[in-house]
């Protein structure tokens, strides 16, 4: 695993989380639910809790959008850049962003949005792209079976280094 | 025997297809006027392309061979791979 240069990171315990707009390839239910447990991979293993609210700015802002978005660093069509996301801190930090021009689906055709909002919000509490290659947060897209899906433990160890082992 | 088999040169579009690559992933100064920077400093681009294969732990030649642009065509996240 790796960490970004001065390992930033959330000062807070409740991390809040907006979704922005949604994807029209798949029900607003089934996105709500597949971020959720994206985010609970982490809460299951560190001492963060995530918490989703509808109005306001959250730490962790949640779009799709296609081509040029305002961040300077536009999407290019479908394929090739799938998303992105910011390392935690104020303004954008934490802020992920999934490129519509993609097909999202919550199979193993497409881009499975479960796995890629994972690998996106390792970024978003602080997590760089690891050499591991089975590890989630290798940096090229690979769907696996996503029922039952834990996080590895080169991902563990990793957002454990920054925020420390959830006590059960 | 000679084990020696025809390799093919990347194409102009290929090439500049890489250069956009390592501008966006592995450089960490984030300059990307990959058609600029890159012509004026080969050494430059061969050096980023070897720290590229070294990441996805490919073999490290520093030229643009087929294992290596079969991972650039990957789909994958827009965050950089080295850190910053």
């Amino acid at each position: 695993y790796a960490h970004f240069d001065n390992r930033p990171k959330w000062e807070k315990t409740v991390v809040t989380y907006r979704i922005i707009n949604y994807t029209p390839d798949l029900s607003q239910g089934d996105v709500d639910a597949t971020i959720a447990k994206a985010l609970q991979l982490y809460s299951d293993v560190i001492p963060l809790d995530f918490k989703q609210i509808y109005s306001g700015t959250a730490d962790i802002m949640i779009v799709f959008k296609r081509r040029d978005h305002g961040d300077f660093a536009p999407f290019d069509g479908q394929s090739g850049v799938l998303a992105h996301a910011f390392s935690p801190g104020e303004g954008h930090g934490g802020d992920t962003h999934f490129d519509e021009d993609e097909t999202w689906t919550l199979t193993s055709g497409g881009a499975n949005l479960f796995l890629v909002a994972a690998h996106e919000f390792g970024h978003a509490l602080g997590l760089a792209h690891s050499q591991v290659r089975t590890a989630l947060m290798y940096p090229t897209y690979n769907y696996v079976n996503t029922e039952g899906y834990k996080l590895p433990d080169d991902d563990i160890q990793g957002v454990q280094a920054i925020y420390g082992i959830r006590e059960t | 025997l000679c084990g020696a088999v025809p390799t093919t040169s990347p194409s102009q579009e290929e090439l500049s297809k890489a250069q956009d690559y390592l501008s966006q992933f592995f450089s960490k100064v984030g300059v990307s006027a990959p058609n600029t920077v890159w012509r004026s400093s080969l050494d430059s681009f061969e050096e980023t392309l070897r720290k590229m294969q070294d990441f996805y732990d490919l073999e490290v030649t520093g030229q643009l061979d087929t294992n290596t642009m079969d991972v650039m065509n990957r789909p994958r996240c827009g965050f950089t791979d080295v850190s910053q």
